[in-house]
């Protein structure tokens, strides 16, 4: 474990959380993509198999389970909670993520370190994970009033990925090995999609402006 | 094994 893959971890775990304090107290998921959810739901349920059968460390198993139990309860409160999901905008989320889920699929029969069920489902959620920010991306293009915590949460999601670069960087100089292009390269895609989000985010943060991104 | 170090990330 390194400052960079800890600090990404909490990164992440704040990104999760800030969501949830957005669903729960509010009653509101205004802005938020289900898609994207799912997807992320759909990446922690395939790279997560083996929670119970690989052992690597409390930290890991506890993560594990928070962010699995965090995703399906997020994706449960969107559909199902009476007052939450009259706030869910079906008609601006239409991004077809099977659209994503499938291609995801076909790369990582095709593209993985090891062709065992768990190498490939591992895989696979890599690749989703790169791309399950974009029906998010898409949804905040359409809806002009990106509130602080939805602006909050996104911001989160990505930094959480380039921390991660730094990680790899970090074991790769330290460890010997330690050479994975199919974890850097999704990881470095998934964090460019959130380039130009971060640049007007970093902006509207530095004017003390409202986040607008651009139609 | 080698594969399953970096298993060890989240």
């Amino acid at each position: 474990m390194n400052i960079f893959r800890l600090s990404g971890d909490m990164t992440h775990l704040m990104s999760v959380i800030v969501l949830l304090l957005k669903i729960h107290t509010i009653k509101s998921c205004a802005g938020i993509s289900l898609k994207t959810q799912e997807l992320y739901a759909l990446v922690f349920a395939t790279r997560y198999l083996d929670i119970f059968t690989d052992f690597v460390s409390v930290y890991n198993t506890i993560m594990k389970l928070i962010f699995l139990a965090t995703s399906f309860s997020i994706v449960w409160y969107m559909r199902h909670h009476k007052i939450v999901r009259r706030s869910y905008d079906k008609e601006q989320d239409t991004f077809r993520h099977l659209f994503l889920i499938l291609p995801c699929l076909i790369l990582a029969l095709v593209v993985n370190e090891k062709f065992t069920f768990k190498e490939v489902m591992w895989t696979f959620s890599l690749y989703v994970e790169a791309v399950a920010i974009l029906p998010q991306l898409v949804l905040l293009q359409r809806t002009k009033n990106i509130d602080n915590l939805t602006g909050q949460y996104v911001f989160l999601l990505g930094a959480y990925r380039a921390l991660y670069i730094l990680n790899w960087i970090y074991r790769y100089l330290t460890e010997k090995h330690f050479v994975h292009w199919i974890t850097w390269i999704s990881g470095l895609v998934q964090t460019l999609l959130y380039a130009d989000f971060f640049y007007y985010y970093i902006n509207s943060w530095k004017n003390n402006v409202r986040l607008q991104l651009p139609a | 094994d080698i594969m399953d170090d970096y298993h060890d990330e989240l």
